[in-house]
């Protein structure tokens, strides 16, 4: 089972995650009672990283509309910085004791503190990138709503192309999103919902092309089939988006929803 | 991309320190 749930945070965290596990059992196995070399110059790497991401995150809280990463994503940076200032206390005190115990304590929270600080932030910032997708689907959903009310040719038209740059945009974002999970479940499920939208969505503009030749014709007969099968479809359709918008939020912490 | 780049940094800088903290260890055990 993958630990990280996209290949983009799963290619940036999972070196250093194994790293950090090395150093942990090394201190848990009594091993690093050696004396440390001077990390002054690693860790000052760290600190210009960490002071780099400070800007570079505040600047992303600042001109990002997402409200939710603008209330989540400081404590992320907080919680690297904090991870940065005690690796610097770490190292400061292996210049003054190579063989200190709390520094290397220090160093071990300070490593770990690094990697859940940036994993948050990762994704805190993930989880925007999904909500921006959902977005469109949600929209999607609202052009579908009024697909019942459309009863001349010349609003389906209008409705048709409202409805495709909307369609093609949740395709492609979808389809983008589905290449970037790690969790092979989740991506055939959403494989198999967009399909089933590409397959739906010219069948049910079909429908609704059939209830206004239907409906305009002075007989009117089998209109209300036609709305019948519209609807179905509408129904269908608003299904699939809705799952979509659903597996689009799970990550792999969610795997008991699997059990 | 920016925040991307930022901890893809952070990462690889980390990961070095921990690595040399480490290797130093395991050369002498």
């Amino acid at each position: 089972m993958p630990v990280f749930h996209t290949k983009t945070i799963e290619s940036i965290l999972e070196p250093v995650a194994h790293q950090v596990s090395r150093l942990v059992i090394l201190h848990e196995e009594a091993e690093d009672g050696n004396a440390m070399p001077n990390l002054e110059r690693p860790v000052q790497a760290v600190s210009r990283a960490v002071s780099n991401l400070v800007k570079v995150g505040r600047e992303t809280i600042n001109s990002s509309d997402d409200p939710i990463l603008r209330q989540d994503m400081p404590a992320s940076l907080v919680r690297v910085e904090q991870a940065s200032r005690l690796l610097e206390e770490a190292s400061s005190m292996l210049k003054a004791d190579p063989y200190s115990q709390p520094a290397r304590g220090k160093l071990i929270d300070g490593s770990r503190g690094i990697l859940q600080g940036t994993s948050s932030l990762l994704l805190c910032f993930d989880e925007s990138e999904v909500r921006k997708i959902i977005v469109e689907c949600k929209r999607v959903l609202d052009y579908l709503a009024v697909a019942e009310v459309i009863d001349t040719m010349e609003d389906l038209v209008q409705f048709v192309k409202d409805l495709s740059p909307c369609l093609t945009k949740v395709s492609r974002d979808v389809d983008a999103r589905e290449k970037e999970l790690t969790h092979q479940v989740h991506r055939e499920m959403l494989i198999r919902c967009l399909e089933q939208v590409k397959t739906l969505a010219p069948i049910l503009i079909c429908s609704m092309k059939i209830y206004i030749q239907l409906t305009s014709h002075p007989n009117n007969k089998g209109s209300g089939e036609a709305a019948e099968n519209r609807n179905y479809l509408v129904g269908r359709m608003g299904d699939e988006i809705t799952e979509i918008i659903r597996v689009l939020q799970l990550t792999t912490y969610d795997e008991d929803e699997w059990d | 991309e920016l925040i991307l780049e930022s901890c893809q940094s952070i990462a690889a800088a980390t990961s070095a320190l921990v690595k040399a903290a480490s290797s130093a260890q395991r050369e002498l055990v």
